[in-house]
């Protein structure tokens, strides 16, 4: 289902941005 | 980007001050309630008093409490996350407090959204924002990725 494809797509851009966002270093200079 | 940013907080966080539409959020009270929740150590009790809640139509107290707000915003990002806010992204104050202009409000609220992804709670934060709908998270995703591609270090 094309539908859904796009759909799964969607999700893993989504879950691929925010959990890079996670492990991105909280950023105080020191 | 002003509605789902509104929409964003208001799922997020719990303010006394009303935050339903765009008309509550013009006197900065629940913005900066919001700021205060995000980081306490920082947008103080202290900080937050300063925020006039007895606002009613009056623009300039509206105007006041914006500029606080932004001040805060902007001393955050500076002395907090080492950065400068790119101007394309700074608000126009006055569209907001005498016209309650979205696209102004939703300038602000994205750079909140910037100080919630970036403290010290940011897991927090950015696991609430996965949660959330799905064309929420895309909408925050682009706001978040365009202060990333403005960022000044």
């Amino acid at each position: 289902d094309p539908n859904m494809k796009a759909g799964a797509t969607s999700e893993g851009v989504l879950a691929n941005f925010f959990n890079s966002l996670l492990s991105k270093k909280t950023g105080s200079p020191g | 980007l002003c509605s789902t940013l509104l929409l964003w907080s208001l799922q997020t966080f719990n303010t006394a001050a009303p935050c339903r539409d765009v008309q509550d959020l013009t006197n900065g009270v629940a913005m900066a309630q919001v700021l205060h929740q995000i980081d306490v150590a920082w947008f103080d009790a202290s900080w937050l008093s300063r925020i006039k809640d007895d606002v009613g139509d009056n623009w300039r107290i509206k105007s006041s409490n914006l500029k606080k707000i932004l001040q805060g915003i902007t001393d955050y990002y500076h002395e907090f996350l080492g950065q400068q806010i790119s101007e394309e992204l700074i608000p126009d104050l006055n569209q907001i407090s005498e016209n309650s202009d979205p696209t102004e409000l939703g300038r602000l609220l994205q750079l909140i959204l910037g100080c919630a992804v970036n403290c010290e709670r940011k897991q927090e934060h950015i696991q609430n924002i996965m949660t959330l709908e799905e064309s929420v998270q895309h909408v925050v995703m682009t706001a978040i990725q365009e202060l990333m591609s403005k960022e000044i270090m």
